[in-house]
């Protein structure tokens, strides 16, 4: 959004620019002002941009000045920062704003009579979930604007199967005005609403575009792999379709503690009983619920049978709140289910065996150091089965999850305190829920290329995608091949995959105009991603290396990534001095913090005022 | 205060009062095997001139732990923790979360504080407050358990020995002059009571409003439904 507290302030455009290749989204947001006021005003430009998604470049250009932003590593670009926020000026850029957003944000003086163009570009590599990409945009001009309008190009060399675009502010008058049309392999959504389109009635001044608008689709799979090769970058996307389901050994622990009490306990009910309506008759599944202690639901995993089914639901619904959080006994039980269920073979040989973890807080009995718990869980699973963590509420301790699951081949999610957080549960369950193969590997010619990103996997799920990139270091190869072996339902599966290395990088020369370098951006963005998400459970002797590698290539690539900041110089009225801002990113686990509002000390699990609660035994009051 | 006893077996409960003098001490729960013991000390309303008000309240609940060697003192004013030689204040002023080897206590802004132990049991302690420089009232606390089921056997107290249940058996419900508390006959531990229909309020979810808990009223300070008299559960003091 754009936007100003007078009417002084015109927006004369606003103009989204998306253009995906190969799931790489880059992006490039422009505003264009001018100040028809007598004096100065203050503009503000806000962009919500995906958590993904690293800010590669921002300008601003004031009367044909221009002020770029500057990619820096953070401690650099923290000395110039300080410099000015010792003057008392200025304040950081991007902030947390939502579930799925961050916040960039500048404001700046404009003198009268002049014009001010804002440019943010950011990028992003598009998830495959349930079957479908999807790139949201946050629409949000807060005022009238003369030229506004979405722009969405879309190139997938595999072709596209589906295309769609939704807005949430959509009304029957806007719906028409949204384009879609896809041919081959490129697709384009536009939206462009002229200025009486956008008004909230028909005399209004004000706007009704608030909201996100969503473009969704997916590409058509001939093959179950598809690679990609652009200027010495490779890309492999692995996908296979119409595979059978193998079957899950599943252990949901429970945090009942006395915190869980009222909404979150409710919630959870909520979500579970949806869950068990769609585990399926092959899977087995069991739960470990605990507080102070732990409660296994049955002795062994069951079978998921209607009669199981219908207990469980039983057991779910009589589960209240107690004592306290001992998450290390919690978690060695559900690992010590599953390690005799495979024992005693009362689970089929080719199944998935996964842990879904529920906590809404810290370790408050049993054994409370994070660092031990985290070893235990590590040295019980030894890589067999997959940990997932779901996070609840404010008080949780993000970063210990997610260094938990991720040391175990899971992820880490967090789980808003909102009345949609069983729909939260249920939505990660169904990512979770149709495993079709195990322990993928994706092996390349070694002598060949370098700096090959994450290539073994524990599962793929199917509706996901596995994407691995990397590069070519024999300027004389012709075909990459790449061999995929993966343990499906009933056997040992094998896949060949490969790309011309010399057509193909001629089929995409004609698509540079797009970026011709995306390859190499979305190799690089992938790195990083996965640099920085090992450095969370690496031991302390890698991680500096670790971390060198991810800024040296966040530098690089200037991206603006948990390494490294921004720093956006814009002009002073007053003094004529410039003014330093910053722009960082934001990872998890200050983002707990930042959106915490708590002021008085907090030990332990937090806990919000009861609005549900299981009915007391006894009790004595009086009113 | 009002006693509120739930039935679940059968989705109904059983109230009483005691009145006693502000100053009393009565014992809530004692459980010598878990080592938990639960008493709260009457205050009265602000009468001028009445010595012995007939509504009283609790105004300061006792709650120890020996196996932990923790005492806590709730009052309207703020929580006090005695653990060892180490002694925490805590007011109703913030949240707060005190964990301890043993036990979670979470006071949560003017409203409540639970009081979650390691064998499972828990407690919530509800903070009633009126308006600065009301004339009659003063802050008062109520006190709620959670999975009483935790407790031993041996468990006894006006709300403990109730924790494993009790048994009792309503008939003969006839109207009275007031239509919406009928009375009926009692038949519980070897006695025959009237009682009358009537309700309380629960404060553990809603602060504010409460919600209404129908119940069978004991008359005469839960004579015949309580082991002995209500005389029995005064003791000397807090701790």
């Amino acid at each position: 959004s754009l936007h100003d507290p007078s009417d002084d302030i015109e927006i004369y455009s606003v103009n989204i620019q998306s253009q995906i290749t190969s799931r790489f989204a880059h992006n490039v947001i422009t505003s264009r002002a001018v100040n028809r006021a007598d004096q100065s005003r203050e503009v503000s430009f806000d962009v919500d941009l995906p958590k993904t998604a690293f800010i590669t470049n921002f300008t601003m250009v004031i009367d044909g000045v221009t002020y770029p932003g500057v990619i820096k590593e953070k401690e650099a670009a923290k000395k110039q920062y300080e410099k000015a926020v010792s003057r008392g000026q200025s304040a950081g850029l991007v902030r947390a704003s939502g579930r799925k957003t961050e916040k960039f944000t500048v404001s700046v003086n404009v003198a009268p009579q002049s014009k001010i163009t804002f440019e943010l570009i950011y990028e992003e590599l598009l998830k495959r979930n349930l079957g479908k990409y999807e790139m949201f945009i946050k629409v949000r001009p807060k005022k009238l604007v003369q030229s506004f309008q979405i722009d969405v190009d879309i190139n997938e060399p595999q072709g596209i199967s589906f295309l769609d675009a939704q807005g949430t502010f959509m009304t029957n008058d806007l719906l028409p005005l949204v384009h879609k049309s896809f041919s081959g392999e490129k697709g384009h959504v536009s939206f462009k609403p002229t200025i009486d389109q956008q008004r909230s009635c028909s005399n209004c001044s004000t706007t009704q575009l608030d909201g996100d608008f969503t473009v969704t689709y997916d590409v058509n799979r001939e093959t179950p792999g598809n690679i990609q090769v652009v200027n010495g970058y490779f890309v492999h996307f692995f996908a296979p379709s119409k595979l059978k389901e193998v079957p899950k050994n599943i252990i949901f622990i429970i945090d009942r503690s006395i915190s869980m009490i009222g909404l979150k306990m409710q919630q959870t009910k909520e979500a579970l009983l949806k869950i068990l309506d769609d585990v399926k008759e092959h899977d087995h599944f069991n739960f470990v619920i605990f507080d102070w202690g732990v409660e296994i639901w049955e002795q062994s995993l069951v079978k998921a049978t209607p009669e199981n089914l219908n207990r469980a639901k039983e057991y779910v619904r009589n589960l209240y709140p107690k004592g306290w959080t001992n998450i290390n006994d919690a978690l060695l039980s559900a690992i010590s289910l599953l390690d005799q269920a495979h024992d005693a073979r009362s689970v089929p040989k080719r199944s998935a065996s996964l842990i879904i973890f529920m906590t809404d807080g810290q370790p408050s009995t049993g054994e409370r150091n994070l660092d031990k718990i985290q070893e235990n869980a590590r040295n019980a699973i030894r890589g067999k089965y997959s940990l997932y963590s779901l996070g609840f509420g404010v008080g949780v301790d993000y970063p210990f999850l997610e260094k938990l699951s991720l040391e175990n081949s899971g992820v880490a999610r967090r789980i808003y305190e909102e009345s949609d957080a069983a729909l939260q549960m249920e939505g990660f369950y169904d990512e979770v829920a149709n495993p079709t193969l195990m322990d993928i590997e994706l092996q390349y010619p070694e002598n060949a290329i370098s700096d090959v990103t994450q290539n073994k996997f524990k599962h793929y799920f199917d509706g996901s995608e596995i994407v691995v990139a990397g590069r070519i270091t024999d300027n004389d190869l012709n075909w990459l091949t790449a061999d995929v072996t993966a343990e499906g339902e009933e056997d040992t599966l094998n896949y060949t995959h490969s790309a011309k290395v010399q057509e193909e990088s001629e089929a995409v020369e004609q698509q540079q105009y797009i970026f011709g370098d995306f390859t190499e951006r979305l190799w690089a963005y992938l790195t990083i991603q996965q640099l920085l998400e090992k450095r969370i459970s690496a031991p302390a002797n890698e991680k500096g290396n670790l971390t060198a590698r991810a800024l040296a290539l966040s530098l690089k690539y200037q991206f603006v990534t948990p390494l490294t900041s921004m720093v956006v110089t814009k002009p002073e009225e007053k003094t004529g001095e410039e003014e330093a801002m910053i722009a960082d990113k934001f990872v998890e686990g200050q983002e707990s913090q930042a959106q915490s509002s708590y002021s008085a000390p907090r030990v332990g699990s937090s806990y919000s005022a009861p609005r549900y609660s299981p009915p007391p035994t006894s009790f004595v009051d009086s009113d | 205060p009002h006693f509120i006893i739930r039935v679940p077996e059968k989705e109904d409960a059983l109230c009483f009062n005691i009145q006693e003098t502000p100053g009393a001490v009565l014992n809530l729960i004692s459980d010598p095997e878990l080592g938990i013991a639960v008493n709260g000390e009457l205050i009265g309303k602000k009468e001028p001139g009445n010595v012995a008000p007939t509504e009283t309240y609790f105004g300061k609940i006792g709650i120890v732990i020996t196996k932990l060697d923790v005492r806590l003192e709730v009052t309207a004013q703020g929580v006090t923790v005695l653990s060892g030689a180490r002694n925490v204040a805590l007011t109703w002023q913030e949240d707060v979360t005190l964990t301890e080897e043993g036990f979670n206590l979470q006071v949560n802004k003017m409203e409540n504080a639970l009081l979650s132990m390691g064998d499972g049991a828990t407690f919530i302690i509800v903070l009633h407050q009126f308006r600065k420089g009301d004339p009659l009232h003063r802050d008062f606390l109520g006190f709620y358990t959670l999975d009483s089921h935790r407790f031993s056997e041996r468990v006894h107290g006006l709300l403990g020995q109730f924790f494993h249940g009790v048994d009792y058996e309503i008939s003969n419900i006839h109207k009275t002059a007031d239509p919406e508390k009928p009375d009926a006959s009692m038949r519980v531990k070897d006695s025959l009571l009237t009682v009358t229909r009537g309700w309380q309020k629960d404060y553990s979810k809603d602060l504010q409003s409460g919600s209404r808990v129908q119940c069978w009223f004991v008359h005469n300070n839960g004579q015949g439904l309580i082991d002995g008299t209500h005389t029995d559960y005064i003791v000397p003091d807090l701790f």
